[in-house]
């Protein structure tokens, strides 16, 4: 499983929360408008967490926040 | 399994409710207006508990809470 | 597995029943309105059951009780 | 596996049958009119009996049984 | 794998096969118009034979006997 | 895997044939008019006969032979 | 794995065909008109033969051989 | 996994190639017009060679090469 | 998995590529007009070079290189 | 799970970053316009970032990035 | 899983890049005008890059870099 980021502007972040009884902030990765991020679910990633505007295609479905 | 939630208003929370005997909340997600959260069953989550105005996408279907 | 619930009112209880010979209800988890709560089903969980005025979305479909 | 049932009626009941060699009843679930009622198989219960005015839905389609 | 049977008249009987080398019935459930039955194939049940008007839901779609 | 047998004619008869090296008749189930059996492929039946007027239900689609 | 095959004229044969090294016939079953036979693939049989007015159906869609 | 080959004329053959290292000729199955071979892959058959006007069905599609 | 190579004309080549650390041609079936190889992927060929007019099914869709 | 990266300009980065604990780029491959990159997530690689202007097919559906 | 490309003009090169810590070309196979390669991801294939004029099939759709 994973889903595809894409950052219709400029300091975008992907947060990748911990997995098991704690969740916190494991790692932050800054996109810059039109780049791209294809993120799994892993071992120590379950659950993702996105700031600023972007497009999300998951198996869900698209979203996109920026209305 | 995971779900994608994106809040429409600020102050949305998520909560994680514990898998298990017990059914208790482990850990709650503030999520501001347009922030994304995608979070998926675990370990140690088994249900998942939403307040405030949200779109949610599902493997079942969209939901929106906000008419 | 899980469904999704969506309360239509306050005071909807989404309640879980024992998996296991006996059935009976192991935890109560009460919804205001607009309150989503999206649940497995577990180890301890095998059946769900639902007072009040709620959409549920599940893999065979959609359903509401507020004609 | 799991069929939702959504009463129509007061008094409806769903009601589990036992695996194994001997088929009995091993649990009734009373549900009143709009209450709705998730069941998985399980190991103890391997079919399931119905008496009431219900809509059921199963991966094989929707049922009502209140012409 | 599950099939629904939903009674259309009065004195329908859903009967258990048993599996294995032999071939007999293992169980005889009276069901009465309205009444619905979902029944798994399980390690004691490798067909079913149904007497009386009924609509049944199965993976292959659906079948009515009462013309 | 199972199939749907609805006979459309007194008299019908469903054969299972023996799996394994030899292949011999080793259940007949008659069918009269109306009724329905729904059976499986088992560790004991890999092949299964059909005399008599029927529809049937499959994976692979409806079948009659009553033209 | 099955096929579902029926008689389309008197004398038709089915025949299985062993699996292994080694490609022999190891079973001949005869259909008359309208009969209706459903087989699997199994230990012994990897490959299955027809002779005579068909008509047949597997996962790969329907199949006549009698113009 | 298997394919169906219906020949469209006399002296159709329907050859198996070995599976491993070497890829030989292991059978030819002779078909006549209107003969149905249903042919599986398995452990000693990963390739599979045909001459003669036939139509093919695989889980790819359909196939003919007689123009 | 296979893939349906149908040859358009004669001296068409389906070619099996090594798999493992190294990749080399272990065999070349040759086909001419209108023969039909079914080939699958193995614990030896992991790749598949075709030269020459053909029509090709696989699991993407189908491909013909004779425009 | 791949995913396909066409470049739709030269100077294109498709960026592997590290599964585990550790979050870091382990490898950078340099596209050109026109050149395609089919990417796995592998034991090595659970995230994938890419800069400049591409056309990505992914299951969730197809991408570009240059309005 | 495989991919599906179908060389459109002369010197084609399909590369294989390795799985592992490390990524570099193991093997590179040229492809002239018309010929067609199917390859799979394999333990020693985890990315393919394509250079030249192609059309490639995919699980997500079809691709072509020669506008
Ligand atoms: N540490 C949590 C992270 C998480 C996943 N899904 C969630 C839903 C709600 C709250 C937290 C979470 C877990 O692995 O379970
Ligand atoms: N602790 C419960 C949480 C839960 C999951 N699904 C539920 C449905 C209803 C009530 C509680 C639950 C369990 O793991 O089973
Ligand atoms: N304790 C029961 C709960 C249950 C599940 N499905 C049911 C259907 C009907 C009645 C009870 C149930 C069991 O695990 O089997
Ligand atoms: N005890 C039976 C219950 C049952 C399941 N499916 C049935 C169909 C018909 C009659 C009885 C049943 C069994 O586990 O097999
Ligand atoms: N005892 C038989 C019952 C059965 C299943 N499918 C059948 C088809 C035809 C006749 C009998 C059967 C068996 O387990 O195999
Ligand atoms: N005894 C045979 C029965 C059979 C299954 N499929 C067949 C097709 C043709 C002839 C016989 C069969 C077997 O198990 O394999
Ligand atoms: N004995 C052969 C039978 C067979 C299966 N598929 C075939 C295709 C062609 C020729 C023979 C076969 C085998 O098991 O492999
Ligand atoms: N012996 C070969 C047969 C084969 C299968 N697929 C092929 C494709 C091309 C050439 C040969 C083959 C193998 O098992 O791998
Ligand atoms: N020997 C290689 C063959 C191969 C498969 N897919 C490829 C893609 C590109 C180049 C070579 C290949 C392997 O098994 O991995
Ligand atoms: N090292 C991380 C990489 C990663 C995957 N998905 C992510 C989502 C957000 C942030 C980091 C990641 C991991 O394996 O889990
Ligand atoms: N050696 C890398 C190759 C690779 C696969 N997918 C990638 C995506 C980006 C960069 C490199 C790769 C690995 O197996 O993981």
């Amino acid at each position: 499983d994973y889903v595809v980021i894409k950052a219709l502007e400029n300091g975008v972040t992907v947060i990748g929360l911990t997995r098991g009884k704690d969740t916190r902030f494991h790692h932050t990765e800054k996109l810059d408008k039109n780049e791209i991020m294809i993120a799994q679910f892993t071992e120590h990633t379950s659950a993702i967490k996105i700031r600023g505007r972007v497009e999300v295609l998951t198996k869900h479905g698209k979203l996109r926040n920026d209305e």
